[in-house]
């Protein structure tokens, strides 16, 4: 099993078109490996971002710096499946 | 194994052997309608089943439903098979479903990439595309709604192997894509075409591949406003409507681009259900819910594709 244990998923408002440019720009970032969810596309639509645990801090910094407000929409996606999984499990009972 | 589809837990994810399971016994109580057509294999050679959904006739017009093409998007398939039950439950009951019935079929395609699906069970639930091996790449599977021939290899579809979004060797390399589009064509009578992804609450139409509007959008747009007030009216769910270029982004080579330039007018595609708080990982508690609205969406395009012949 692939294990997400301490990956986050991170949601955006964008509140700007410069905001979605640096997204963009962020998509792009090979080695960081995120999972977009939802991509950038303009101020109307929020973007949703798994973060794996690695790569964390280089996120949220560049976030800040850039002034990007954001919010943590899952804390912890491997606690998540698990839920998940143990749902599966007595509803498969 | 499931004895009757009243004992099936609709409120829940299940793995493919159980919705393959639960296919033959919606078939066996309700045999005056529904049949299970095996339309070919998946890559990893799993069997790719359509529910039909018929009352008599030789290849009548036809509605053609496909969930989960994106294997993690989970909500999608169980929202297929609600909505494969509340057909064949509604049938003799509800009298707009019943007529639409008497002079159309529907085919259903639960579980659009089986072999994404399983790997989403067994190995990683975040995995969105196919299974294919990609030779000369360490990468495996190619972007199913990516693949089709409509603007194949444009923007919004990635040329790497590795990205979520790759378009794949060629216009419907990915059998489980082929099989479809074989199916589609030899039977020649499809007046509608909808595919059901998950999230971000969204209705569009063609084109992804293009940001022109297509010639019949005035009327592609007024029919998808008409359903998500419909949609809306259950429980508050906020849609948006549009082409997919002008909601989402250019995205090439989808399928509901490929229907369209097919000949299928209706062509539709839903992101079900956002809450905000789960993405791709919604709680099965939410499945019914979703299902239900997406329901009346559902039955409005029917009911106007029934209405509106071509």
């Amino acid at each position: 099993d692939r294990i997400f244990t301490g990956d986050q998923v991170i949601r955006i408002d964008v509140q700007s078109k410069e905001q979605v440019q640096l997204l963009r720009a962020l998509e792009t970032e090979e080695e960081l490996e995120l999972d977009f969810w939802l991509h950038p596309v303009s101020t109307e639509r929020p973007v949703d971002i798994r973060v794996p645990r690695s790569s964390l801090s280089s996120v949220k910094g560049y976030l800040h710096d850039h002034n990007i407000p954001f919010t943590v929409m899952i804390d912890d996606l491997q606690e998540l499946l698990n839920q998940e999984r143990a749902e599966m499990e007595v509803n498969q009972m | 194994m499931e004895r009757n589809t009243k004992s099936f837990n609709f409120g829940a994810y299940h793995r493919l052997e159980t919705i393959y399971s639960w296919m033959d016994t919606l078939v066996a109580q309700h045999s005056n309608l529904v049949t299970k057509l095996e339309i070919g294999r998946s890559y990893e050679n799993r069997p790719m089943y359509v529910l039909k959904f018929s009352t008599g006739g030789n290849k009548r017009p036809a509605i053609w439903i496909d969930t989960g093409i994106h294997s993690r998007e989970w909500v999608s398939q169980a929202t297929g098979v609600w909505t494969a039950n509340k057909i064949a439950t509604d049938y003799g009951r509800d009298a707009s479903l019943t007529s639409l019935l008497n002079t159309m079929d529907i085919y259903m395609l639960i579980l659009a990439n089986p072999d994404g699906y399983v790997h989403t069970h067994t190995h990683d639930r975040m995995w969105r595309k196919t299974r294919s091996q990609i030779p000369g790449s360490v990468c495996r599977g190619v972007d199913p709604n990516r693949n089709w021939d409509a603007g194949f290899g444009g923007p919004g579809a990635s040329s790497s192997p590795c990205s979520e979004s790759y378009h794949g060797p060629s216009a419907h390399s990915e059998v489980e894509v082929k099989n479809v589009v074989n199916l589609i064509k030899s039977h020649g009578n499809f007046k509608a075409f909808i595919s059901v992804h998950a999230y971000s609450q969204l209705l569009m139409y063609p084109y992804g591949y293009s940001c022109w509007n297509v010639p019949h959008q005035p009327e592609l747009d007024s029919v998808g406003r008409a359903a998500v007030k419909k949609l809306t009216s259950l429980y508050g769910t906020q849609y948006k409507v549009g082409s997919i270029c002008n909601i989402i982004y250019p995205a090439s080579g989808g399928s509901i681009d490929w229907s369209y330039d097919t000949g299928i007018k209706y062509s539709f595609a839903f992101e079900l259900r956002d809450t905000g708080r789960y993405g791709f990982i919604l709680p099965a508690n939410q499945i019914i819910p979703t299902a239900s609205e997406t329901w009346l969406a559902l039955k409005h395009i029917m009911e106007y594709v029934r209405d509106d012949p071509y």
